[in-house]
């Protein structure tokens, strides 16, 4: 779960901003 | 019943892939043909790029001004990571909008979509090419070949692999109710390495999968083996990605650049 953070963050919260 | 199911099915994804993406096939296919009003500026040296930064991109390139003394192969390949993660943020919410996605397994939602975006990206990326070039900056910057294949090693091998996929995939004429079709059956896909319950997602592939042919023999009456030439494109897509990984891979090894964290995770141990 740890390797794959921002990928399971986007896929339970639409709107968290993944930063650019 | 089973015929309005599918057509359901069809009708959802297609809708789903309208609402989520920013550009599609029809939006890119008019600017391309010189169908609007405001033509994209065209980016083929040097000093055509800097001016698109200065204006079309320079959110991007310059927020931090980290970027605006480097190369300008490092400052392209900034550009292309920031249009990934959009594209990969977009097909997140896409893929969540595919009915039964967001019942499957958490962890195997996270293995289909590291696996499935790049293919799913490079498949959409062809509705924004032509032979000569890509349209950047949402439509208003047209980049051409020549200009990406004229920049130095390993930065000029990047794009020509994706271009020539696309002649040949554009020439199936898809359109975006196809595509929608289409990347959905590329992210839905049952053979990913570590999936843990197949079964679910295979279930949700054949649907997927059945759907999509019943669409192209009705949306293409014409070409009877367009569904077979989609199946042979899912391999190539995955030949491309493997070898865009490898480049990246090689690209953040010799190269004094970063790799955005969310690529990263796709990238890292995917093959």
């Amino acid at each position: 779960k740890e390797k794959h953070k921002i990928l399971h963050r986007l896929l339970q919260n639409s709107t968290s901003p993944v930063e650019l | 019943p089973q015929l309005a199911d599918q057509k359901t099915l069809a009708r959802q994804i297609y809708e789903a892939y309208l609402k989520n993406f920013n550009m599609n096939k029809a939006k890119a296919r008019t600017i391309l043909t010189g169908k609007t009003s405001n033509p994209p500026f065209v980016v083929h040296d040097m000093e055509t790029l800097q001016l698109a930064e200065q204006t079309l991109v320079a959110k991007m390139v310059g927020s931090a001004g980290a970027l605006k003394d480097r190369e300008a192969e490092v400052r392209i390949f900034h550009c292309c990571q920031c249009t990934s993660v959009e594209t990969v943020t977009e097909l997140t919410e896409f893929a969540k909008s595919v009915p039964g996605f967001s019942s499957l397994d958490l962890n195997d939602q996270v293995t289909l979509l590291k696996y499935g975006v790049y293919e799913a990206l490079f498949a959409m990326l062809a509705s924004s090419m032509n032979k000569d070039g890509l349209l950047v900056a949402y439509g208003s910057g047209f980049i051409t070949r020549e200009f990406l294949k004229s920049l130095r090693r390993p930065f000029s091998d990047m794009m020509e692999p994706k271009f020539q996929f696309a002649m040949k995939f554009n020439a199936l004429e898809l359109d975006d109710s196809d595509l929608a079709l289409f990347v959905a059956a590329i992210i839905c896909c049952g053979d990913r390495p570590g999936l843990v319950n197949v079964s679910h997602i295979e279930v949700m592939q054949e649907s997927i999968v059945r759907v999509l042919q019943l669409h192209l023999l009705a949306n293409h009456p014409d070409d009877t083996f367009l569904f077979p030439k989609l199946l042979q494109k899912l391999a190539d897509l995955r030949q491309l990605v493997t070898e865009h990984a490898q480049l990246v891979q090689e690209i953040k090894k010799t190269e004094d650049t970063s790799l955005h964290p969310l690529l990263q995770e796709i990238y890292r141990d995917m093959y």
